[in-house]
């Protein structure tokens, strides 16, 4: 079987000004995830690595320059699922640490669980070696002006339209 | 959001996604990118989805899932991916976007939102955009 990667960036009423980054971490991901596969790698391993690259780059809404929640805080969640077998591990609500796709990893890996949030994921995460970052490394300077901007525009699409937020 | 979906070289497929979910939001708010089968699917027998988007629309559509269960029905990659997504944004009138990978390789992606950016490497070329209609190509 002939391996690939394919890998997205968010969707959305993206600016001009964030066009180039975001094109050149799409292509740097699918670079990373890519080397794992032609070595030999597991599509696992493949899919943890090419996000953990977009995790650490503030052009993308994961890890580093999440966006913010109403309080300013960040707040992240993050999936990952084996087609071997249907495994599956998820975090949510998780604060604090800079790669929630590594926990969700570790969740489907290292747990009788499928889901975690909150206060269980960072007890959980903590124990299997992760370690905490304080809060404000997380937030970029983009992620400020966008919950801003979300004051006015809370839920807007570009259909424009106000989301119905659950 | 971020997501990735891949086949290794035993024909394995797994999918991660990844999000601060979305500007704004209510301390404790959770979208679809943990929930399996909204964010995030992968199936050895049929193929592999990760959505980005307006979260609580993709949830309730259930959009990964039901990409699968058109592939499933004999959809080809890029069809399944385009009819979830446009069904979702009909229904509820928000935007999302999707990458999908079937268990032969063929590739999917779509978006209703305005621009969404995605790459995927095949045959040592790297395919990528961000715009409606647009495939840039360059060496891996």
């Amino acid at each position: 079987m002939q391996p690939i990667i394919i890998v997205h960036g968010g969707a959305g009423d993206i600016p001009e000004s964030r066009i180039n980054g975001k094109l050149e971490g799409v292509k740097e991901a699918v670079r990373v995830g890519y080397k794992i596969l032609s070595s030999g790698g597991s599509a696992l391993d493949s899919v943890e690595a090419a996000v953990v690259s977009m995790e650490n780059d503030e052009y993308f809404n994961a890890g580093y320059g999440s966006v913010l929640n109403v309080r300013g805080e960040v707040e992240m969640e993050a999936s990952i699922m084996c087609g071997k077998n249907l495994d599956v591990g998820a975090v949510t609500l998780i604060r604090d640490f800079k790669h929630p796709i590594s926990i969700a990893h570790k969740v489907l890996t290292d747990s009788p669980h499928s889901l975690l949030g909150g206060e269980g994921a960072k007890i959980f995460a903590l124990d299997k070696g992760f370690e905490t970052v304080p809060p404000e490394s997380l937030i970029s300077e983009n992620a400020k002006h966008a919950l801003e901007s979300s004051k006015n525009e809370f839920g807007r699409t570009e259909i424009g339209v106000k989301g119905d937020v659950g | 959001t971020v997501g990735a979906v891949a086949i290794d070289s035993n024909g394995h497929i797994a999918v991660a996604t990844s999000t601060g979910g979305m500007s704004g939001k209510a301390v404790g708010r959770i979208g679809d990118t943990p929930q399996i089968g909204s964010g995030t699917y992968a199936d050895d027998q049929v193929g592999g989805v990760s959505t980005t988007g307006h979260g609580e629309s993709i949830l309730k559509c259930c959009v990964a899932h039901s990409i699968i269960k058109y592939m499933g029905g004999g959809k080809d990659a890029s069809t399944a991916t385009t009819l979830a997504i446009q069904e979702m944004t009909k229904r509820l009138n928000n935007t999302a976007g999707a990458i999908t990978l079937s268990k032969s390789g063929d590739v999917g992606v779509y978006f209703s939102s305005n621009r969404m950016a995605w790459a995927y490497v095949k045959n040592n070329k790297i395919y990528y955009g961000i715009d409606h209609d647009q495939t840039l190509v360059t060496d891996l």
